[in-house]
């Protein structure tokens, strides 16, 4: 740091010296700003042109949103590409050199939209001199100007066929937002390179398909995307895992999701809920055999509830009645055991034929203190 | 926070500042746990080392730590796998603390809703952060009353971002109270049934929200993340240790 002699992880876009001062930054990185996604060079580096000394300061700067506008008046061919030669300025890798726009690009942008700016009472862009940038080339590469197949919309844009730049997000829907509709028309998925949402007109990407997140309504997008025998279950991230490793207490599918949701209480108008332990894909109740209340604690945390919790033994009356019950494993406190559902095990008696019944308390959230009185 | 208030010393306990030496607070963050905090996935850009951090929890004053404040390290960061950093969708993180904080009037989780409760157009809700407030950094806590806009109107002010589901919007089209640099990850809570305050979204983005461009504030949309959230938890509590 200048002028104080602590140190600092440099060029982290974040400024760590007392006087905000980092200098010798100037190194290449690959562009990310959407607008600028592009342009026929990758490597940026900053501060730009616009005073700018990160990319995300560009990315939320005014400039960032005028130029995108300003080019769907049709104003000149080249602005987009000129405005991104100021808010991420083409990096050379090799020297690690900042290469500028060309004055001419800067005057003939200046010239043809600033008048239209001025229609709706707003100024050109503080910082853009011309006279800063360089005469054009003649043959070295000082300065950039824009080649003829230069694209004036960015990728997350859409081109109406009249030239104007519209977000991507507002084409195909039911709005016309080109003055010619071409951003209502060709709006299947499949012509746009999507994937269409079952019962639906939604699109998204191919990569969206069975990743584990679900973007299309009803979840259509992460169905069907596992092929299980009959004795394996599916993971949310459409792996297939034994359906006896299933809330085993072990962590069997890569995401967890084999042991989500295995303690739950059941409902009903009583405060206590009888506990159940889904296992193996079944649903049982407890035996209330040698319980022991750090259990009771455990299966409250588990559930995302707090405690003390208050535990009752349900004696089993109906005898006739068939039961599905989980057993305490012998020595579970020795086993190191994180889950209530690692330390149940099923075939075993009952003998207390008695199960076990939960109340949890919800842990405190939300509460601000009163504010203090004062006599007055 | 621009056009807010100082705020009143224990009136938000699960506000958090996230530091990181030798710059002090470069983010916001929300207690949702006694071992468990939410900010955005952005303030860890470049910094996704849990040793560099520390959080700190019941201040007001930046400046001068009360005898209420408690410190804690950051064990782990969990960002989203699916955060985008150039269009800053899927905006959140959770942060695990090196330990339990202990629970104070000055040092509280706030509720998160359930994968169905959504924060009503409309709605007024309050923003809070130690970020600009237009012509400085403050030292004290501010809050603003933000109000909660439909994404379709939100988006009218964003001709080139695209606002996502998991946003959230909340402001004014004058941009008179909005969050701004350095409020990123701090709270959207709105008031709930008897009295208890429900985080609906995190401090995401804007526009310069101390230049001409005017707007509402862009927050993750918590909601959206319940289930996520929930899920991550669980199994670093119970499934990794």
């Amino acid at each position: 740091c200048v002028p104080s002699t602590s140190c600092s992880e440099p060029c982290s876009g974040v400024s760590n010296c007392v006087t905000h001062n980092q200098t010798d930054c100037s190194q290449c990185e690959l562009i990310n700003l959407e607008l600028c996604m592009n342009l026929p060079y990758n490597y940026t580096t900053f501060p730009n042109y616009l005073g700018h000394r990160t990319q995300k300061e560009a990315s939320l700067s005014w400039e960032s949103s005028l130029f995108p506008a300003l080019v769907q008046t049709n104003c000149y061919k080249y602005l987009m590409f000129f405005a991104c030669t100021i808010l991420v300025p083409k990096c050379d890798p090799e020297k690690n050199q900042q290469i500028p726009p060309c004055r001419s690009l800067c005057e003939h942008s200046k010239e043809r939209c600033e008048s239209v700016l001025g229609v709706v009472g707003l100024q050109w862009p503080e910082d853009t001199y011309c006279t800063q940038f360089p005469e054009d080339n003649n043959g070295n590469k000082t300065c950039l100007m824009p080649d003829q197949d230069v694209k004036e919309c960015s990728p997350s844009h859409f081109r109406c066929r009249s030239g104007r730049c519209i977000l991507t997000s507002r084409r195909c829907d039911g709005q016309s937002d080109c003055e010619d509709d071409s951003d209502e028309k060709n709006c299947g998925c499949t012509e746009r390179g999507l994937f269409e949402c079952p019962s639906s007109k939604v699109c998204i990407k191919h990569m969206m398909i069975c990743d584990g997140f679900p973007d299309c309504p009803g979840n259509f997008d992460e169905k069907n995307c596992s092929f299980c025998k009959e004795n394996e279950m599916v993971c949310g991230n459409h792996e297939c895992v034994h359906r006896n490793q299933w809330c085993d207490g072990h962590k069997d599918c890569k995401d967890s999701s084999d042991e989500w949701g295995c303690v739950t209480l059941s409902k009903s108008t009583n405060p206590e809920s009888l506990l159940i332990v889904h296992k193996s894909t079944a649903d049982y109740h407890v035996c209330a055999d040698d319980w022991e209340e750090e259990l009771s604690w455990m299966a409250c945390r588990q559930i995302g509830l707090g405690g003390p919790p208050v535990t009752e033994i349900v004696k089993e009356y109906n005898q006739s009645h068939r039961r599905k019950w989980l057993h305490l494993v012998p020595n579970w406190k020795r086993k190191n055991i994180s889950t209530l559902q690692a330390a149940l095990v099923r075939g075993q008696p009952c003998r207390s034929k008695s199960r076990v019944s939960l109340l949890c308390n919800k842990e405190d959230c939300g509460r601000r203190p009163a504010a203090r009185m004062n006599k007055r | 926070v621009i056009g807010g208030r100082t705020s009143r010393p224990g009136r938000w306990p699960w506000q958090c500042s996230l530091q990181s030496d030798p710059s002090g607070h470069i983010c916001g963050c929300v207690l949702i746990g006694k071992k468990w905090a939410l900010t955005v996935a952005h303030c860890f850009e470049g910094r996704e080392n849990a040793a560099v951090w520390k959080v700190l929890f019941g201040i007001n004053n930046l400046d001068h730590p009360s005898a209420f404040s408690q410190t804690r390290t950051v064990k782990r960061i969990i960002l989203h796998p699916r955060y985008n950093r150039a269009v800053v969708d899927y905006d959140i993180s959770i942060i695990e603390l090196d330990e339990e904080i202990n629970e104070t009037s000055y040092v509280r989780p706030v509720c998160l809703p359930s994968k169905d409760q959504v924060a009503k157009p409309d709605t007024y809700c309050y923003i809070t952060g130690w970020g600009h407030v237009g012509n400085r950094m403050p030292f004290k806590l501010q809050e603003g009353e933000v109000r909660i806009i439909p994404l379709e109107q939100c988006q009218s002010y964003f001709d080139m971002k695209t606002i996502t589901s998991r946003m959230l919007c909340a402001g004014y089209e004058s941009g008179t109270v909005d969050s701004c640099m350095g409020d990123s990850g701090g709270p959207l809570v709105c008031e709930q049934s008897e009295g208890r305050w429900t985080l609906f979204g995190l401090t995401s983005w804007g526009s310069v929200c101390f230049s001409k461009v005017l707007g509402p504030g862009v927050y993750s949309n918590v909601t959206h993340f319940a289930d996520w959230i929930q899920k991550q938890i669980y199994s670093y509590t119970f499934l990794l240790n």
